[in-house]
């Protein structure tokens, strides 16, 4: 039990330092247990420190910086343990062009083995996927639902 | 296992009868603000057995069932089916496809199905339990909720760590 | 006192009924008092219902519903009890072009008024802006300013 | 009154002496994730007499002073000076133009001045006490906080409506 916790603690914990690093190009970042001595109960501490930054508090990083450090985290929990499907809403709100490019290569690489329903307002993630639907209230108050594709997206979604 | 297929029927403000049909990889979801994306992940947030009426931003049950709009009167239930690929067995089934279906009425009643058969909410949370998909998995990160992995308590981040294991 | 908050009251519910009304092209807010018996003690409930929909708890509206009522909330307050000075850090986050725009709108209108500084990765609210400062880190973790014009924007920050 | 100038040094990622001439209207201050934006913002809530060190996102005083980066050492203090156009004099003194001074040292002293005299920041919160700057006022909106405005209890909400009256 905890000689299982442990065990998938460190799978999670190499894979958050590599998807940091990756969204980041650089950096590091690590997971600590604030009990090590009590695996049943301890808590798990976040730390991250991006490239060319002195390591300080997560509450001094960015939005845009915790959201991406935040992501990091669930793809490397969503690599040890995978889940059929995963449903993203708005994640990438916080984050610049150059990053949501990022988080959206990582999401592509990702899909070969999870199907992600990401609901976005961002260029960067529409580029990456497979496929688009649009959501829209031409009756208010009813939604209504239609396949749409990138180019038609330009005229009203272009954040 | 992959999700080929979500109805949506008096659900929020899907008022009226809604399919999405979906393939493995990215699927994107997008338009204006209000016009009912969120809504969607509620829909299937509620349709994999969420009790918690908080976890759909309402403050009652009822609050996930049509009510109405200017034009249009309100309805007195609403209805969530989705269809998954099973053909690699992930769900513990012997079916190659299995839909879950759940109706609720404005008078309280709820009704579930899998593969047309009735069942009880609990049977919909056993037959997830396994698969990543049950009720601390991370497969659902709601609007505005991607910081609280980070903000959590240390105590808290344990789900994923645990419920995997 | 009583009366004083009483009257300060009034003016903030009808500019948010007003700003509210601008913001969404239509719909109705309102501003309630929890315990209209005590104006010493009473708590102040915050109403809505956008256009063409019925009124429901606040939770039900949409996220950039939910920060469209907020910011009309915010102007009321600035109409009825002007600052100097306004910092608004990412407000709009959340909205879509559209709402951005109207957003923008009723900043340009209030700016006559009041002085606004506002952190922005929208485009829409930068091409409302009379004067932007770049900010970057050309040397890792160390922040430098810049004066920018809106053509060289476009190059790294579109949304 | 508007402001026209604001000075930092050594304030969180501002290891460098940085100026920020400002005008009345709309000012957008733009740049990627983590380039130091919001930090701008927090140098202003800091000069204006902050003295809660967690809404600038920190744990102690000492988190807002350059703490060095991976080329350059931490500075051992900060600074930070604004300047305000008060020809309308809405600032209850004779001076046409007011500036403010905040310096912080790493040893945990302080020092301010207000147009190069040597003051208390008490004396810094009662000159902005009724200009709607003071502590409880709408003018800094942090990032993230928007919603804040109607998430808070009814209660909470009272702020400009007593404050101001
Ligand atoms: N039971 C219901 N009946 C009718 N309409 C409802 C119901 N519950 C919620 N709504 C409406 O659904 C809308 C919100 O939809 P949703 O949250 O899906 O928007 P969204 O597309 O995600 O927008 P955003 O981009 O702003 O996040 C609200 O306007 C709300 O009034
Ligand atoms: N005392 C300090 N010394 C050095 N760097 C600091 C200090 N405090 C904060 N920082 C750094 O400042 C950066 C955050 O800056 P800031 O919050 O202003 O970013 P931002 O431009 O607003 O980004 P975003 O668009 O993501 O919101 C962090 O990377 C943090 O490490
Ligand atoms: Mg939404
Ligand atoms: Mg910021």
């Amino acid at each position: 039990m905890a000689a299982r916790f442990m065990e998938t603690f460190q799978q999670i914990r190499v894979e958050f330092g590599k998807a940091f690093h990756s969204l980041f190009q650089g950096g590091e970042a690590d997971l600590v247990l604030t009990n090590p001595a009590d695996p049943l109960t301890t808590g798990i501490e976040v730390v991250a420190k991006p490239p060319g930054k002195k390591l300080q508090n997560l509450n001094l990083l960015s939005g845009g910086e915790r959201a991406l450090t935040a992501m990091a985290l669930l793809f490397a929990i969503l690599r040890v343990r995978p889940v059929p499907f995963c449903v993203l809403d708005e994640v990438e709100a916080a984050l610049d062009e150059a990053n949501v490019a990022r988080f959206a290569h990582e999401l592509r690489v990702l899909a070969a083995d999870t199907q992600f329903i990401v609901i976005t307002h961002r260029r960067g993630t529409m580029e990456e996927a497979d496929a688009l639907y649009g959501v829209t209230m031409p009756e208010r108050g009813v939604s209504s639902l239609v396949s749409v594709r990138l180019s038609d997206e330009m005229d009203y979604e272009t954040a | 296992m992959y999700l080929k297929q979500i109805d949506i029927l008096g659900f929020k403000s899907f008022a009226d009868k809604t399919q999405l049909v979906l393939s493995p990889g990215i699927t994107a979801i997008v338009g204006p603000n209000g016009s009912g994306k969120s809504n969607i992940a509620d829909a299937l947030r509620w349709v994999l057995g969420e009790q918690s009426v908080r976890n759909l931003r309402g403050s009652k049950m009822e609050d996930v069932i049509f009510a109405g709009s200017e034009l249009r009167k309100a309805t007195n239930f609403c209805e969530v089916s989705i269809t998954l690929d099973n053909t690699d067995h992930h769900l513990p089934v012997a079916f190659e496809e299995v839909t879950i279906t759940r109706r609720a009425f404005r008078s309280g009643e709820s009704e579930y199905w899998i593969n047309r058969q009735p069942c009880r909410l609990k049977d919909i949370h056993e037959l997830f339990m396994d698969t990543g998909l049950g009720r601390e998995a991370y497969s659902i990160i709601g609007q505005g909720k991607i910081e609280e992995m980070l903000s959590t308590r240390p105590e808290d981040r344990r789900g994923p760590f645990e419920d995997a294991a």
